[in-house]
């Protein structure tokens, strides 16, 4: 079943664009959480709108996305999610 | 039959840069022999990549959405939930728990305590020359101190004349050697600090790695297609006095090319001086003939980007910086039982003549190594304590896989350790 390969992680960004504070946002400047799934093809990410106060992401409010294949691009440099929104990928790949 | 001891080793900010992981570079004989004796994953990764909130996921065994810790400003017992540790479950089951250097990340994230008494049966240890890591102890080319990143010094020179992971090693053998006349089953936790920058190490490390030898990342630009998102500006590196120095803009830098040549040989000779510190601790486990009667896991917080995608620190979801090295000695089942007598886990000095790395004990490539880290951790559960009853209704909530495999007395786990297929049992990868 390959929703038992998978590896998650997350990271937190106070903006949409770098600032002093990207590394280490505090709780309460939150504002975009970055969550990915990895599987031994791909590394989906969508940074999606995050609320401190309730600790709750909403899916529905995208940010950004990042989607990288293993064995085309095993440094993850060439971010295909924007192809994947034209539907050119197969539906299996998409969340 | 008894009760196996744990030696728990966490680096910190240590990417699977090493030879058992296949690179060829880096001089990591101690952690490759581990890897030799062990199960070895390839394919491990941190939950978060920041220290605090990947501390506290893998030693509670849950994600910082159920821990609520992002950044290092709260206590996850009072801010999320009364969550039980994996040190406290040893010590809630007989074992004498200590923790010796960085475990949890110090501070309010961890109570100012390293969440102890909960998770400790002894206060924690923490080397006394930690204070300075931060402080003006690298001598420049002025002849001054400095708060340097890249900080080669001379031992003898230093405040104390030492440095904090040979004061852990010390401590912690201390205690190996203490344990050994005890009757109780231990649970020893030892995080070493580094690769952690600043990079303070003995200066002679850095002759592993001449300049030369050194290259670039493959991928040193920002990728063109990277979210502005997803790119974090590394500030801390800014930070130091030589990084300062280089003018660098912010936030993409880049960092000229020599210098990140110097960034890279610099965060290699610290992981061959911390390779020294885990071979001394594991030769003192031999010493003591605790290597027979002893679990090894070693892993680390989060990995480091070295300049791949024009990034410098871990905060990314980059595979680079969330890919952690992990690998599980345990005795008889990942490899023979030492023979009375017989070094198993002599001290190999990084400076003698180069040899490959020998074969990982058992490695696993796919299937589980790519569930969760902490997962992997709920193992050290399962070898050492699987046939106890578990009668706390918080820990059936917490530790739900491993209440299935009390049920099945661990045999699941066992076989994985045995090397056979897991495919035969295949819940156990849920």
């Amino acid at each position: 079943n390959p929703r038992e390969l998978v590896a998650y992680s997350q990271y937190p960004r106070p903006a949409d664009s770098p600032q002093w504070n990207s590394d280490k946002p505090s709780l309460e400047d939150i504002k975009v959480m970055g969550y990915s799934i990895r599987t031994v093809d791909y590394r989906y990410t969508v940074w999606v709108g995050f609320n401190p106060q309730e600790f709750l992401a909403n899916f529905s409010d995208i940010h950004a996305g990042e989607l990288y294949f293993v064995a085309s691009d095993p440094l993850q440099d060439h971010n295909v999610y924007n192809d994947s929104l034209g539907g050119t990928l197969p539906q299996s790949f998409m969340p | 039959t008894d009760p196996l001891n744990v030696l728990l080793i966490i680096v910190d900010d240590l990417r699977p840069s090493l030879g058992c992981y296949g690179n060829k570079l880096i001089r990591s004989p101690n952690i490759d022999q581990l890897a030799s004796r062990s199960l070895l994953f390839q394919n491990a990764f941190a939950q978060q990549a920041v220290c605090a909130p990947s501390r506290v996921s893998f030693l509670t065994g849950r994600r910082p959405d159920t821990t609520r810790l992002y950044d290092f400003n709260s206590y996850w017992r009072v801010h999320a939930g009364n969550f039980s540790t994996i040190p406290q479950y040893f010590k809630e089951n007989g074992y004498v728990t200590m923790s010796v250097g960085k475990v949890f990340h110090p501070g309010i994230s961890s109570n100012h305590s390293d969440d102890s008494p909960y998770s400790w049966s002894v206060p924690p240890y923490h080397p006394s020359s930690e204070k300075y890591e931060n402080t003006k102890t690298c001598r420049g080319p002025d002849g001054e101190l400095h708060a340097n990143l890249l900080c080669p010094v001379d031992v003898l020179d230093v405040p104390e004349g030492t440095l904090p992971d040979m004061q852990s090693t010390e401590q912690a053998i201390q205690l190996l050697g203490k344990m050994k006349t005890l009757a109780s089953p231990f649970f020893l936790a030892v995080g070493y600090h580094k690769p952690h920058i600043p990079f303070r190490y003995p200066k002679e490390f850095q002759k592993l790695y001449p300049l030369e030898n050194v290259s670039l990342a493959p991928d040193p630009q920002v990728p063109a297609g990277l979210p502005l998102v997803a790119y974090n500006p590394w500030m801390d590196l800014r930070q130091r006095e030589d990084v300062q120095a280089l003018n660098l803009s912010v936030p993409y830098g880049p960092i000229p090319a020599d210098f990140q040549r110097k960034i890279r040989q610099s965060y290699f000779a610290c992981v061959s001086y911390l390779d020294t510190q885990v071979g001394r601790l594991l030769s003192a486990l031999d010493d003591l003939q605790l290597a027979s009667s002893t679990i090894v896991a070693l892993t680390s917080d989060h990995g480091w980007a070295l300049g791949e995608h024009g990034e410098w620190a871990k905060y990314s979801n980059f595979d680079v910086t969330t890919r952690v090295p992990l690998m599980f000695y345990v005795p008889g089942r990942t490899a023979p039982l030492p023979v009375e007598g017989e070094k198993f886990f002599p001290y190999l000095d990084p400076f003698d003549s180069v040899s490959e790395a020998p074969e990982p004990g058992m490695e696993m490539q796919n299937g589980p190594s790519f569930l969760l880290r902490d997962v992997k951790l709920d193992y050290l559960v399962k070898v050492v304590v699987l046939d106890r009853p578990c009668r706390c209704k918080e820990r059936l909530e917490l530790w739900p896989r491993v209440t299935v495999n009390f049920n099945r007395k661990g045999r699941n786990l066992l076989k994985l350790f045995e090397g056979r297929g897991e495919e035969e049992e295949p819940h156990v990868r849920g």
